[in-house]
């Protein structure tokens, strides 16, 4: 599981019969406390989402249920939707979005470099914009990159087991490593497994610390921060009969040389999984709006993957957001 | 397996402003960046989730969570 924190928003992730919407509460509790958010105020975006559950009656409430998740959300946010995506007979997913509410306007600080420009004067380097609503229209770039992966291949997803990683001594650790905040194990054993499985070279020209874990007997975490502002996650569940792992990422791959088949085929490579869907949600900009389909919905996601052939593939618009959902399953 | 372990994640993203130049008057500078990580654990105690490690840079932090 991870947790980011940015200055103006955060990403919970997290697997097992972990109970993530309970802690909303406490969530906005905090940010109200610390950071002096009106409790009574909608955040400007809100998403949650989920693959369909391996074991979904071991799941504690209201994760037994996406009827009972949004049902949680909505009890917190208004304005939501929630949408089901993919064939609910296979791999499918789940999506809540909640964007400002009507009411919710209020003064924000805006300090020199900010994408959507000062307004009023400016003093001490920061102005402030009485009763202005952070609209949908701002211009900011957001996209996210998502690949879940079952049925992993077995040599593969051994990698990702303790008894099977080399000892410390006998590697040379990964120049991209993180430190470690205790004496634990896990934290060389996952420098190491960063290393061997490649995981390290997933952005190879980008600036990066991956923090690593691995876990005993088996099972996998990383985060990896890139240039400062970006991240990637990636979480590994290796036992056979319920293999899985995930890859998540806010990098840009485009403004780095890099296209989003690029990064799949590399993630893809690691785990060959007998199955994966990805989605790649992104909001829209005015190059996508003259030139929809090249823009979006036809460059930024493999039609074809060596090994593989795709199922499914899923266009929406959502408000100012464009996603593509697409499976795909190897020929074995 | 009656220890089979259920993968795959629940995924949260709030966003409280478009971007860290353009936070809602009243938000510290730092944003949620303010809130201490005693916090977190405790926001996490409550998702069942344990801090393992943390990774900063300049726009974020990021901590690996167990479970």
């Amino acid at each position: 599981s991870s947790l980011f924190v940015f200055a103006n928003k955060l990403i919970l992730k997290t697997c097992g019969t972990t109970t993530l919407l309970v802690g909303l509460g406490p969530l906005l509790d905090a940010v109200s406390e610390y950071c002096g958010f009106p409790k009574d105020k909608q955040p400007w975006r809100v998403f949650y989402s989920r693959r369909s559950f391996m074991f979904p009656d071991r799941q504690k409430h209201p994760h037994k249920s996406w009827k009972d998740e949004v049902a949680c959300l909505d009890n917190k946010f208004a304005n939501g939707s929630s949408y089901v995506i993919g064939d609910v007979q296979k791999d499918h997913w789940y999506l809540y979005l909640a964007g400002p509410s009507d009411d919710c306007t209020f003064p924000r600080r805006t300090v020199p470099g900010s994408t959507l420009g000062a307004s009023g004067s400016v003093s001490n380097g920061t102005s402030i914009t009485n009763g202005h609503n952070l609209s949908a229209d701002a211009p900011f770039d957001d996209e996210t990159l998502e690949i879940l992966m079952t049925d992993l291949n077995p040599v593969h997803a051994n990698q990702f087991c303790s008894d099977r990683i080399p000892g410390v001594e006998s590697n040379n650790m990964s120049s991209v490593g993180a430190p470690a905040d205790d004496e634990d194990p896990g934290h060389d054993q996952g420098n190491i497994v960063t290393k061997l499985t490649g995981i390290d070279q997933i952005y190879p020209t980008l600036k990066q610390t991956v923090d690593s874990f691995c876990f005993t007997p088996c099972g996998y975490s990383c985060n990896g921060v890139v240039n400062q502002g970006n991240y990637f996650t990636i979480h590994v569940t290796p036992e056979q009969g319920f293999s899985y792992a995930s890859f998540e990422t806010n990098v840009p791959a485009a403004k780095y040389g890099m296209s989003n088949a690029d990064v799949i085929e590399k993630v893809v490579n690691i785990f060959r999984p007998g199955r994966f869907s990805t989605t790649f949600m992104r909001n829209r900009n005015e190059d996508d709006e003259s030139d929809p389909d090249s823009a979006f919905s036809f460059r930024c996601l493999p039609s074809k993957l060596n090994g593989y052939q795709r199922t499914e593939r899923i266009l929406y618009e959502l408000g100012d957001y464009s996603l593509v959902f697409i499976t795909f399953e190897a020929n074995r | 397996s009656t220890d089979a372990f259920e993968g795959p994640e629940k995924l949260l993203e709030i966003w409280f402003a478009p971007d860290e130049h353009c936070l809602p008057y009243g938000m510290p500078e730092s944003g949620l960046r303010e809130i201490p990580r005693q916090v977190w654990e405790q926001v996490l105690d409550v998702v069942q989730c344990k801090v393992l490690s943390v990774v900063s840079s300049s726009k974020m932090d990021a901590f690996v969570l167990s479970e």
